[in-house]
């Protein structure tokens, strides 16, 4: 299952 | 970082340098909205609010983006509210921004990854940049027209976060990275445009100005 995104993006 | 992410990055920063030569150059805010851009710096310093909290060396280029990010839009601000405070066309920048504010605070709350303070902060300023525009889209539909260059950022702002989508599609398919809350008002914010990128591609491209039926 796709995990929650680190928040690593602008 | 893929591509869709670093054109999606590169292309919000051209808006931001498109929107600040255009005040500048022309020593005008005429047909920009402040409220947009009020709305927009208190996106970015809740987002990246981590930068004042610990405060790191500018060890990569993401916080030198960040910081870009804040300074210019505050220095935006700057210049719609003071410095040329008298070309600001108050009258017509009239949407509520309390409308867009209180419902995406509210949102934040109820709907968030985890209930602290960073990450409501930083779910507040991902709903509020979904609607951000809404002030300028209104400004342009009040006036009835808007100036080549204001169309540029426009394009450019409006693409930024369209061009995210294909990387959040990307990082699914390849990395499967999903971030539902960015994803959803990501697509939100997208559609807002749609009306206006409809406009640009069939006037501006061809050289006309985009003059809606007031």
């Amino acid at each position: 299952a796709p995990k929650v995104a680190p928040k690593d993006e602008l | 970082m893929n591509i869709f992410r670093l054109f999606g990055d590169l292309s919000h920063l051209a808006a931001i340098a498109i929107l600040l030569l255009k005040i500048w150059k022309t020593r005008s805010c005429a047909g920009v909205s402040g409220k947009t851009q009020l709305l927009f710096a208190v996106c970015f310093i809740t987002r990246y609010i981590d930068l004042f909290l610990h405060f790191v060396s500018l060890y990569n280029t993401e916080k030198v983006m960040k910081l870009i990010y804040i300074s210019a839009s505050v220095f935006t601000c700057y210049l719609i509210f003071f410095k040329f405070k008298a070309t600001y066309d108050g009258n017509h920048d009239s949407m509520r921004a309390e409308f867009l504010i209180v419902p995406a605070a509210g949102l934040a709350c109820l709907i968030n990854t985890k209930f602290d303070a960073i990450e409501i902060l930083w779910t507040f300023s991902i709903y509020l940049e979904a609607v951000a525009i809404l002030p300028q889209l209104f400004l342009i539909s009040k006036t009835g027209e808007a100036e080549t260059i204001t169309s540029h950022y426009l394009f450019a702002q409006g693409s930024y976060r369209a061009l995210y989508i294909l990387n959040w599609i990307y990082r699914y398919h390849y990395e499967s990275h999903v971030d539902t809350i960015a994803i959803v008002a990501g697509v939100v914010q997208t559609i807002l445009y749609c009306d206006f990128f409809y406009l640009y591609i069939t006037k501006v491209v061809k050289g006309q100005k985009i003059v809606l039926p007031a």
